[in-house]
């Protein structure tokens, strides 16, 4: 095996991955499972984690053209060269191109069988570079392999795990319980952990990843909530943006993060006693900060609480039932966040506006009302 | 007298064209000048040597048939040996 220029390697064990076109040759299920299973030949025997992104950039941003498209290295019609890739690194680093003037399929010999050349392409996206070993995966010339009988040759197990060492999993071959599915922003069901602004961008949440989108945006951009607060908890239930510009709370169960940027602010996470709330409170729905009055609202099942951010301290009459100020609502409350004066609250599936001054209910919306779906 | 019909492979301008271009792409064969050229080791040759150890091919430094049909084969597009470093 070998590796390039200062054994290039991802300083991380979780990357992403996005497949951003297909080609015509297979079904788009197809692809997607060709791609899979060709980043998981490389997760089984190292500690390296793959999450699949819809929008935005990713590590490892896949793509089909031919000729020239997009990079300085143009491919050459049917034939000779198939797919290429780039080492670790940011931009194109990891990036890998296929040929879209080649034949891909799913394992017929009829063409260049997708998951072998993605698993080599990969091997490249990692870190190592060509093997003169003729049996190794990262031989640089193709060699048709049956997809669903493929095992990882001992010379790239030797060449990714020279860089990233072992699967710290035992049995790497019993299998492992995969990562929940990313989301997907447009599934009309999606029922969002947590919505906020933050600097006039709007972040919506769930599981590890959040979308955020900006006015100016077509299309939210979709991370993982680690890449921006590399200290923050995934899967959480609230989150605000105070009034103090850029500083956002993030809750999970009993406790709250606050970040500027990407900072952590000191001293958190902390209790949500912190915010004022009954040591009884296990954990919140939802959370908004109401610009007009400074109160923050902190939604907790068919209730909610006004706590006065000045004066830190819980408003008198609270906590409220919910239906007493807020008609329409179905059940709680699992997401909240004001916008341009209006306030929303997400309940299952459905996003209801208001005014909040008066409680009257304008609109009923869709989940992904504002994801532009 | 016996005459011995040897199967002289072919190789043609258009292979040799072929060659070179891969052997830029692959090797890094450049428009070399220098000490090995002076001692009359053409870039070519020397790159041919390369590849055809990379390849664990004879080691002619000379295109022959061989070394030719590695090249013709399909694979991938990032350069090999030191040259990806």
């Amino acid at each position: 095996f070998s590796t390039f220029e200062n054994n290039l390697k991802w300083q991380k064990n979780s990357l992403t991955y996005r497949i951003e076109n297909y080609t015509p040759d297979m079904s788009m299920s197809e692809v997607d499972d060709s791609i899979e299973k060709a980043l998981q030949v490389w997760a089984k025997v190292t500690p390296l984690r793959f999450t699949r992104l819809y929008s935005g950039t990713a590590d490892i941003m896949i793509s089909f053209g031919g000729r020239a498209h997009g990079d300085h290295y143009p491919f050459d019609g049917p034939g000779s060269t198939l797919a290429h890739a780039f080492s670790p690194g940011p931009g194109i680093g990891g990036d890998a191109h296929f040929d879209e003037d080649e034949t891909f399929t799913l394992r017929s010999r009829k063409g260049f069988v997708l998951f072998m050349v993605a698993a080599h392409e990969f091997g490249h996206s990692l870190g190592l570079s060509h093997s003169d070993d003729r049996s190794a995966l990262m031989y640089p010339v193709y060699t048709y392999k049956n997809p669903d009988t493929f095992v990882l040759p001992q010379d790239d197990v030797k060449g990714i795990q020279s860089l990233y060492g072992p699967n710290p999993v035992k049995n790497p071959f019993v299998a492992e319980p995969q990562p929940p599915p990313t989301p997907d922003a447009c599934d009309s069901t999606i029922v969002l952990d947590a919505v906020t602004t933050l600097q006039g961008e709007m972040l919506f949440f769930k599981d590890s990843f959040f979308w955020r989108s900006t006015p100016s945006s077509r299309t939210p951009q979709q991370s993982l909530i680690t890449n921006l607060w590399p200290k923050a908890p995934v899967s959480i239930d609230a989150a605000y943006e105070s009034q103090q510009p850029g500083k956002i709370f993030l809750f999970k169960r009993q406790h709250v993060w606050a970040f500027t940027g990407s900072d952590l602010v000191p001293g958190y996470p902390k209790s949500l006693t912190s915010v004022g709330l009954p040591r009884g409170v296990k954990n919140i729905d939802a959370a908004l900060y109401d610009v007009d009055s400074g109160k923050t609202l902190f939604f907790v099942g068919n209730s909610y609480f006004s706590y006065d951010d000045a004066r830190k301290t819980m408003d008198n009459g609270f906590p409220k039932r919910l239906d007493q100020t807020f008609s329409g609502l179905p059940g709680k409350v699992t997401a909240a966040f004001q916008y341009r004066g209006f306030t929303y609250l997400y309940s299952g599936p459905h996003m209801f506006e208001y005014n909040l001054k008066t409680g009257r209910l304008y609109r009923v919306l869709r989940n992904n009302y504002f994801l532009h779906c | 007298a016996v005459v011995y019909c040897m199967p002289v492979s072919e190789v043609t301008a258009q292979d040799e064209s072929f060659a070179e271009t891969y052997l830029k792409k692959f090797f890094n064969l450049t428009e070399e000048s220098g000490p090995s050229v002076r001692r009359g080791i053409s870039p070519v040759s020397k790159k041919l040597s390369e590849m055809q150890k990379f390849f664990g091919l004879q080691i002619t430094g000379t295109l022959d048939s061989d070394t030719l049909a590695v090249m013709k084969k399909p694979r991938c597009g990032v350069p090999d040996g030191t040259v990806a470093r």
